[in-house]
């Protein structure tokens, strides 16, 4: 209950992340 | 980044004593000291574009804190302060797209809670274009760029709503493709007003064990 269970890997430049960070 | 600093929850009650009736996305993060799950970002996005669709509203989401979830599973947007986002030629309306971007986000960033910058979360492959069409960072394929065109069809004839997608335009979009998500699309109001209320109830139950643990 309450637990988020996920799989991090590494930043990748053309990731979503950079994308969104781009954004903002 | 996003207003993601400290929240002060507060206590359990509200400004007149009685028991909250929302808590701001924000609180939850930091209640939870870790990000929210993919089925409450699917949830979020639904209920937030079913009350700014009824809303109309015109104004941007800026942080996690102008995301209320309310006990009865609601997502509204925090009423604006008089001189919020008040930059824009000195008023504050923006397109559906443009909040719909702000909200796909601060959506992404709640996901990302907690991360390091060299660090990214895998996501299931949905959410991710759900996310990336919000926020208008999908790579145009430049074949099919004809948009959603979710105008006047219902929720529950959408079974290859997934395939079409190449745009998002309106909250109506938005929901049609998280409707999609689900085993049966007909059931996604009454799914993700649980998926938010549980949110809501699982969280202020957290809020009064640190509390009490206090």
């Amino acid at each position: 209950k309450g637990k988020s269970l996920y799989k991090i890997k590494p930043r990748h430049d053309s990731g979503i992340k950079a994308k969104i960070s781009m954004k903002t | 980044a996003g207003g993601e600093g400290p929240a002060e929850p507060g206590t359990a009650s509200g400004a007149a004593g009685g028991p909250r009736d929302a808590l701001s996305l924000r609180e939850i993060l930091c209640l939870y000291n870790q990000p929210i799950n993919e089925e409450q970002a699917w949830a979020v996005c639904f209920q937030c574009c079913g009350s700014l669709r009824a809303a109309a509203a015109r104004r941007r989401v800026r942080s996690a804190a102008d995301i209320r979830v309310w006990r009865d599973g609601a997502v509204t947007l925090a009423p604006a302060a008089a001189d919020d986002d008040a930059g824009k030629l000195g008023c504050s309306h923006y397109t559906e797209t443009e909040i719909i971007e702000s909200l796909g986000i601060i959506i992404y960033k709640a996901l990302d809670y907690g991360l390091k910058e060299n660090e990214e979360r895998e996501l299931s492959p949905p959410l991710e274009q759900l996310i990336d069409l919000m926020a208008n960072t999908a790579e145009a394929d430049g074949s099919n760029d004809e948009g959603y065109e979710a105008a006047d069809e219902g929720l529950e004839d959408e079974g290859d709503a997934k395939r079409k997608v190449s745009a998002i335009r309106s909250y109506r979009d938005v929901m049609k493709l998280c409707a999609a998500h689900l085993p049966a699309e007909s059931e996604a109001p009454k799914h993700y007003q649980a998926v938010c209320r549980a949110l809501f109830a699982e969280t202020m139950e957290l809020h009064t064990f640190l509390t009490k643990i206090k």
